[in-house]
């Protein structure tokens, strides 16, 4: 099952070599920010992971939604993995604003296997339906859910968003379903 | 099937999109290192991929085996990912002396999701014990070998090498693996 796969590669490979030191880089990041901007009044000092139904993931949020803006890298975080020295890990800032203009900053990103289902089922000979894609995303979704329910290191430093397919036109819905999402944790 | 879904995930999200440009990263190493060394006397410029049977994968090969050594690192890529802006891709070069005490270059890797599958191995609900591993190992090196074989970008430049188990105590087995290959291809 591709999908099982891609969820234990997503979390043994990267989010429990990276959430554990989030919430320090972010404290540095904020220091080091000269607009002196806060995660805590308004926004997430969590990984926001966003699992899109359709897969088809933007490389830039900004391109599908102007209430999101590119806000900055968190600190790099460098480790020696598998003869690669110091392969450099990072995360991205976002600012997004919400219907009464208010500036909220997260940390989020795409769950990158999804680019993988996604490329499967565009390649001829993988194998692969856009109908079973859409499985595989759902299983990707609950599998990660349930690994990351059992890990400690990552415990209240993460928040797994699904995301239904754009409603007709909306041009904010992928802010709106952040904002939902922010405000469900307050 | 885990491997199969790593195999893909290895070459949509990684190889194609680092080995197309492996060739001129290395022409710009060599015009920037003092050393003046040579890929081309003795070496190669294709990128090797080490598939270890046993997935146990070296974060540091010269710690496996005081013939290789750390050379540095090709220069950066940056590339925007499902809203990780400006993600690093890395390779790291590295020096094996064979038994004549001649240097070699070569870029080379443990190929990661073996990290992944022996990780699986290692949790007790990721249902997945060592033999099945192991067999797991071998589907992804087919599965890779297919791929690649049909992908144009990424033609001759890369080498999959499969390695078996250590052979006893051999010090040098790495090395020798490795030098190996360099001869084949010549
Ligand atoms: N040697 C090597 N150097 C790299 O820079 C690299 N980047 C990816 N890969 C391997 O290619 C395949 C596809 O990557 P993808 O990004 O879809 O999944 C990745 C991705 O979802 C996430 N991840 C890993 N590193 C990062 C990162 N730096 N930023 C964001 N996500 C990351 O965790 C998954 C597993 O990572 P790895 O287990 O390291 O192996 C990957 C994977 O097998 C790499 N392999």
């Amino acid at each position: 099952n591709v999908a099982h796969g891609l969820a234990w590669s997503f979390y043994l490979g990267y989010l429990r070599l990276v959430l554990p030191r989030l919430d320090d880089n972010i404290t540095t990041f904020c220091a080091q920010d000269k607009n002196n901007s806060s995660f805590l009044s308004r926004g997430s000092r969590k990984l926001l992971i966003l699992v899109p139904l359709n897969a088809n993931t933007s490389h830039k949020f900004e391109d599908e939604d102007n209430n999101i803006s590119f806000y900055g890298n968190l600190p790099k975080v460098e480790i020696n993995r598998a003869g690669v020295r110091q392969r450099v890990f990072k995360h991205s800032v976002y600012k997004v604003k919400d219907e009464h203009n208010r500036v909220h900053l997260c940390v989020m990103e795409n769950a990158t296997p999804l680019l993988t289902l996604y490329g499967m089922s565009q390649e001829s000979y993988a194998g692969f339906g856009e109908a079973e894609r859409r499985h595989q995303v759902k299983l990707f979704y609950r599998t990660l859910q349930e690994i990351l329910d059992h890990s400690l290191e990552c415990r209240n430093r993460y928040k797994l968003i699904l995301l239904n397919d754009k409603d007709g036109n909306d041009p904010h819905f992928l802010s709106k379903a952040i904002l939902q999402h922010l405000e469900q944790q307050e």
